[in-house]
């Protein structure tokens, strides 16, 4: 554990209670991308699976739950709880098919573990968890884009999201510094890259709205 | 299957 990784877990952490504060105050899911979200789970329940092979630290695995059940929880109340349910508009989170994610990236991750020699179910799941994560932000990018002015606690929301991805590539830097047996994976640091990338132009607006204070609106 | 550092992260 390093100081970058740990600040980015829990930047995380804050993202998904930023989150459900906002989904609890304004009673609505309106701006909050349900595409997002289902795309995350897919994401922490196929990485987390060593949670039944490997123990690492009782932190490690309190997370893993905490991730997994926190934003089933939010799927959950976006999909069937009310007011959520019902002020829920699906056309407004129209961009990109789950399975148009899902597809090419399970096919990517069965080519990568084949070419690694890593053929254990765990392993490809693991691999297809990271390419799926790089994609996952994108549906609630486009949700931003189409209101275009972004409510305050959605934007500290995809913030914190992409503050915790920044601070993991200051994380693996850290790691190949100072960890003598760290082995790298380039799989990883790409799709890290491409993820925190999709961050970088949401990032300007949201920090030049905040020095100007005025409200977080993104151009057309 | 831990052949990479990266696998103990979240």
């Amino acid at each position: 554990m390093n100081i970058f990784r740990f600040a980015g877990d829990m930047s995380h952490v804050v993202s998904i209670l930023v989150l459900l504060l906002r989904l609890r105050s304004s009673k609505s899911a309106v701006g909050i991308s349900l595409k997002t979200q289902e795309l995350f789970l897919i994401v922490f329940v196929t990485r987390y699976l060593d949670l039944f092979t490997t123990f690492y630290s009782l932190y490690n695995s309190f997370m893993k739950v905490a991730y997994i059940a926190s934003t089933t929880y939010i799927i959950w109340m976006i999909r069937f709880q009310e007011p959520y349910k019902s002020k829920y508009d699906a056309s407004q989170d129209s961009f990109l098919h789950i399975k148009f994610a899902v597809a090419p990236c399970a096919g990517l991750a069965l080519f990568a573990c084949l070419v690694k020699g890593e053929l254990s179910p765990i392993d490809i799941l693991w691999t297809f968890s990271i390419f799926l994560e790089a994609l996952a932000i994108v549906p609630q990018l486009f949700v931003l884009q189409r209101y275009r002015e972004v409510e305050n606690l959605t934007g500290h929301y995809v913030f914190f999201l992409g503050a915790y991805r920044g601070l993991y590539i200051l994380n693996w830097v850290y790691r190949s510094y100072y960890e003598q047996f760290y082995r790298h994976n380039w799989l990883v640091y790409v799709s890290g890259a491409v993820q925190t990338a999709l961050y970088v132009d949401f990032f300007y607006y949201y920090v030049v709205s905040k020095y100007y204070g005025g409200k977080l609106t993104l151009p057309t | 299957s831990s052949s990479s550092a990266a696998k103990d992260e979240l």
